[in-house]
């Protein structure tokens, strides 16, 4: 069963997860506990990565224009820097008794904190990630509302081009993003609603352009050419939409999953 | 992304502080 939902994040939490997990079982069968060794340098090598971290974190709170990063990104970095403090705490109270239970509690609720706010901070960044995409998929989405206002080759031709970078762009992103998920239910359907995307694409354009030919033609057939388009183009936003709903989870869902 | 880079660095780091901090304690175990 995932935790973690994108195998990036997984990928940098689960180690630190699991040793902090054994410490604590440590901790609690141990009850009374050794004599803990100097943990000054390494708690002084978190305190130096935390303060990395809040210093990128800033920069990128300052350069980015989300505004749900910017509010939600500070209380994941003041998280992780109060459990830093608490690590700092700990060792030094462990210097001066090696054997402080208070210290070792410390320890403990430090290595969780930071582990939790990573985690929060993981998650926030990743969202904004995640909106990146669906920004991506409106924009086609706002072009697909366009295609039943073509009704000539000349626009039909602008409007190829301005949605296949569009497309393109989608296309990669959101194939990026299947590949890292960890939930193998949200990933199938994403692989499903992109190849649709892709399969239709071409055949809605193909629709457009018999649409304009009868149009100019003055032929028969107009109204069920302009169905057909307008059958195609829902189809499109309803895979987009399907995309964007699918972007969106996070949360492990055990009866999907079975 | 630095975000990511900065937080393996902490993973790494706490994983080798919390590493340290449990050799003591799995003698006792």
């Amino acid at each position: 069963m995932p935790v973690f939902h994108t195998k990036t994040i997984e990928g940098i939490l689960e180690p630190v997860a699991q040793q902090v997990e054994r410490l604590v079982i440590l901790h609690e069968e141990a009850e009374d506990g050794n004599a803990m060794p100097d943990l000054e340098r390494p708690v002084q090598a978190v305190s130096s990565a935390v303060t990395n971290l809040i210093k990128v974190g800033k920069e990128t709170i300052n350069s980015s224009e989300d505004a749900i990063l910017k509010q939600d990104m500070p209380v994941a970095l003041h998280r992780v820097e109060n459990a830093s403090k608490l690590l700092v705490e700990a060792s030094s109270m462990l210097k001066a008794d090696p054997y402080s239970g208070p210290a070792r509690k410390k320890l403990i609720e430090g290595a969780r904190g930071i582990l939790q706010g990573t985690s929060a901070l993981l998650l926030c960044f990743d969202e904004s990630e995640v909106r990146k995409i669906i920004r991506e998929c409106r924009k086609v989405l706002d072009y697909l509302a366009v295609a039943e206002v073509i009704e000539t080759m000349e626009d039909l031709v602008q409007f190829v081009k301005d949605l296949s970078p569009c497309l393109t762009k989608l296309s990669r992103d959101v194939d990026a993003r299947e590949k890292d998920l960890t939930h193998q239910f949200h990933r199938e359907i994403l692989v499903r609603c992109l190849e649709q995307v892709k399969t239709l694409a071409p055949i809605l354009i193909c629709s457009m352009k018999m649409l304009i030919q009868i149009m100019v033609k003055r032929g028969k057939g107009e109204a069920e050419a302009a169905a057909n388009r307008n059958y195609v183009e829902q189809r499109m936003t309803d895979e987009i939409n399907e995309i964007i709903r699918v972007l969106q989870l996070t949360t492990y869902d055990e009866d999907e999953w079975d | 992304e630095m975000i990511l880079e900065a937080c393996k660095s902490i993973a790494a780091a706490t994983s080798a502080l919390v590493k340290a901090a449990s050799a003591a304690q799995r003698e006792l175990v």
